[in-house]
C-alpha cells in the first residue's frame, strides 16, 4: 500500500513516503507470526536545487550531490541529477515459523526507510 | 494502492534476502507460539518501534544484533521442538526405583553453516508425583547405541518452573559450527530417595548470530 506521487513523475522534492507492506498481501501471513506488515517506506523526489542542498534533520548535504545538481543546472546534458535513496534506515525483527517447525525471531537490519537524501 | 506480489523471481530474490531458502508451508496447526518467543519478540519489537524515525537514532540505544532478552549477541532466535517426544513410549504417572533416561532430539538442519551459536538452552518442563526433601540432578550425555560420558551436571532444586541447561560450552564446543541435528540422553534423579519424575516437554532454545547480516553499529554521521 503505497502513498502515490504527487505532481507528476518525480513527485516533488526529495523524501520518504510511506510504504505499508502487508504480509497478508504478499501471500506470507499463515507462516509470518508477527507483525503482520510494517512501514517499510521508500524515498523519492527531485534533487535538483535547492532541494540537493540541505538534508533532512538539518545535516549538511552531500558536497558532490550539491555539485552535481549545480552541475545539472549549467549544463543539463551534462550528469543526470543527484539521486533521491535512504540516508537512515531502522531494523525490524519477524516471528515466523520455518519449514522444521522452529518459531523463529529473526532481526533484519535496514528495513524502514526512516530519512531520505540526495546522493 | 495495493499491489500483490507476483510469485517468481522476485518473491524468491525477497526470501533468499530474508534468509529463507523457500517459503515456509502453511503454519504448523498443532504449534503454539511459544510465550519466551513472543517474550523475545516484544522486547525488540518495542524497542526498534521507539528507535524509529524522529526519535532517538537506532544506533543510539538499540544494539544491531544483540538479543537483550537473554544478553548475548545474535540476529536469529530459534525455539526447536523435540523431535523425540512422538517415539517416547507412555510413563507412568510416578515410579520409585530406577529412574527413567530420556533420550530428545532437536533438528538444526535449517541453521546456516556461516552462522555462529551464541547459546544453545536446553528448556525442560517435569512433572513430579511430589517434591522431594534433597532437591534433584539433571545430567545430560550424547545419546548414541553407547552410553557417552554425561557432559553436564546440574542441581534442581524444584521442578515447579522450566527447567533450563546451557549447553554451549559442555555438550558442544562454543567455536564449533551447529550440527545437522543433536540427539542427547538425559536422566533426572533425586537426591533422597522419592518417586521419579516424569519428563513432560523438553525444547531448544537457540541463539546464533550471521556475520554476513550483521555490520558493525553505524557511527551517527559528525
Amino acid at each position: 500500500e503505497a502513498e502515490p506521487a504527487v505532481g507528476g513523475s518525480s513527485g516533488g522534492a526529495c523524501r520518504a513516503r510511506r510504504l505499508y507492506v502487508s504480509f497478508r498481501e504478499v501471500g506470507w501471513h499463515r507462516w509470518v507470526i508477527a507483525p503482520r506488515g510494517f512501514l517499510a517506506n521508500y524515498c523519492q523526489g527531485k534533487c535538483a536545487l535547492p532541494a540537493a542542498m540541505s538534508e533532512p534533520g538539518g545535516a549538511p548535504a552531500l558536497n558532490h550531490a550539491v555539485l552535481r545538481a549545480l552541475m545539472h543546472a549549467a549544463a543539463p546534458g551534462a550528469a543526470g541529477l543527484p539521486c533521491c535513496v535512504p540516508a537512515r534506515l531502522s531494523p525490524i525483527s519477524v516471528l515466523f515459523f520455518d519449514n522444521s517447525d522452529n518459531v523463529v525471531l529473526r532481526h533484519y537490519e535496514d528495513m524502514v526507510v526512516d530519512e531520505c537524501g540526495c546522493r | 494502492t495495493y499491489a500483490p506480489v507476483p510469485p517468481g523471481p522476485a518473491a524468491a530474490a525477497l526470501l533468499q534476502a530474508l534468509g529463507l531458502p523457500d517459503a515456509p508451508r502453511d503454519a504448523p496447526t498443532s504449534r503454539p507460539v511459544p510465550p519466551v518467543m513472543w517474550r523475545l519478540f516484544r522486547r525488540r519489537d518495542h524497542q526498534e518501534a521507539r528507535a524509529g524515525p524522529r526519535r532517538t537514532p537506532p544506533g543510539a540505544n538499540l544494539r544491531p544484533c544483540h538479543v537483550e532478552g537473554l544478553g548475548v549477541p545474535g540476529n536469529i532466535v530459534r525455539h526447536v521442538p523435540d523431535r523425540g517426544a512422538a517415539a517416547r513410549p507412555p510413563e507412568p504417572s510416578s515410579a520409585a526405583g530406577q529412574c527413567p533416561e530420556w533420550t530428545v532430539v532437536f533438528d538444526l538442519s535449517a541453521v546456516e553453516p556461516a552462522e555462529r551459536p551464541s547459546q544453545a538452552r536446553l528448556e525442560l518442563r517435569f512433572a513430579a508425583a511430589e517434591a522431594t526433601a534433597g532437591g534433584w540432578e539433571l545430567s545430560v550425555a550424547p545419546a548414541g547405541a553407547s552410553p557417552g560420558p554425561v557432559l553436564l551436571r546440574q542441581a534442581v532444586p524444584t521442578l515447579g518452573t522450566p527447567v533450563r541447561a546451557e549447553l554451549l560450552g559442555a555438550a558442544w564446543a562454543r567455536n564449533a559450527s551447529t550440527p545437522r541435528s543433536l540427539r542427547l540422553t538425559l536422566a533426572l534423579r533425586p537426591r533422597a530417595p522419592a518417586y521419579c519424575a516424569r519428563l513432560s516437554e523438553a525444547s531448544l532454545l537457540l541463539v546464533t548470530l550471521d556475520p554476513r547480516l550483521c555490520h558493525p553499529l553505524t557511527r551517527p554521521r559528525r
